[in-house]
């Protein structure tokens, strides 16, 4: 396959959906991050990018037929292989529900309760506490899945493990320190396995989980 | 800051309350 | 196929989505919303229901086989066709993109509009002008989308078209007078095709167009 393009801005965890997908499959793809190939919050305001990408948001993709799609997860959809799809509709439609659970039930408190640690998001201490308690229950439902389950769909990795690492990413590495995670000995196995995979290790590198919770950066 | 970034991402922070109102709703509409 | 069971209470705009795919594939679900077979806010907080489905949330799937599956789109996925699904992964990759920004893009700014309007949630008169500003937009993309296609995807109805219409169906009906959806022709037309889609009728009956702005209800 010739190069295929991805636009981003650095250290997107939703555009490191599509690449370890694509380490999965062999996928090349030539991310273009920074200027002058792609400078976020200029190129993707330029008719040219609008055109192909009518909201203007990254991670947007282009194939080398020129076949463009933007969204995440449709992204790393269409680079992944049949096994990381689900290959039968029942796998298929478990990895979706599991998608899905991570952009609703896991994104907004993680970014809640993160965002002012890394000083991008005045702190709000009630909605902190609420993001804590929803992250403790969604940590709740993933333990009790993977109490029998080496990965959350089948017996591979698919992309439903690839989305929900990435979307968890930012609490295990800024606040979920050894005191809040001990209950959940089965997810944090989990999530060691996948970063211990090559082809996690290929796009995140080595993750230093949290071992003091950040507080809000004031 | 490559976390600056992440601002520009649309994240629905009150998706809870939400949530919560729209349970709350339906469950005394089913009471 | 012996009769799946969909749990929701009634009309779940969520529950359409599974609903109507259902129509296209000739899948048998028999929908459970209403004691005693199921009451919204018990059932769904029983050990019986949360060893199936441990968010609690509905709509929530069961199949003849005792497979189960929660998350509105993967259970209109499961039982969708392939053609519904996007049947190359150009096609599947452009509905998964549509799916995605439906629940991104629409239901927020859609439920911070119409909720106040149905006694949901508090009027809050700052976050309902930004929403509306929100909802121009999406159908600013939409309308440029439709220009010169029929559907979202590809020539037939797709998943695209189905979870778009049901993230939709409450502004058209409660808010989208003709003054806001007029500069939107290309939307309204594909909005109203999708309607008359006899699949669509057959799940969402006959559906109002907003005739006056619905105002919140004090």
């Amino acid at each position: 396959l010739s190069p295929q393009t991805l636009y981003t801005y650095p250290e997107n965890w939703r555009a490191f959906k599509a690449l370890i997908a694509a380490q999965y499959s062999g996928a090349r793809i030539r991310v273009l991050s920074g200027p002058p190939q792609f400078h976020f919050g200029h190129t993707n305001r330029t008719p040219q990018f609008l055109q192909k990408f009518p909201l203007g948001k990254v991670p947007a993709f282009e194939g080398d037929d020129g076949f463009c799609v933007f969204e995440s997860n449709a992204i790393a959809y269409y680079v992944s292989t049949e096994e990381l799809r689900g290959s039968t509709p029942e796998a298929a439609a478990a990895v979706l529900q599991w998608v899905n659970f991570a952009d609703s039930d896991v994104v907004p408190p993680a970014s809640t309760w993160v965002f002012p640690t890394l000083g991008i998001l005045h702190y709000n201490k009630q909605a902190t506490e609420v993001a804590k308690e929803e992250v403790r229950r969604v940590l709740g439902v993933l333990d009790g899945h993977l109490r029998t389950r080496t990965f959350l769909v089948g017996e591979r990795v698919s992309l439903a493990d690839i989305s929900l690492v990435c979307a968890l990413l930012w609490l295990y590495k800024q606040v979920l320190d050894p005191a809040f995670r001990g209950p959940f000995g089965n997810v944090n196995r989990w999530f060691l396995t996948c970063l211990n995979q090559p082809q996690f290790k290929a796009v995140l590198g080595e993750v230093q989980l949290c071992q003091r919770m950040a507080q809000f950066d004031a | 800051m490559a976390v600056d970034y992440f601002l520009h991402d649309k994240i629905w922070f009150e998706k809870y309350k939400y949530d919560d109102a729209e349970r709350r709703f339906y469950e005394q509409m089913n009471g």
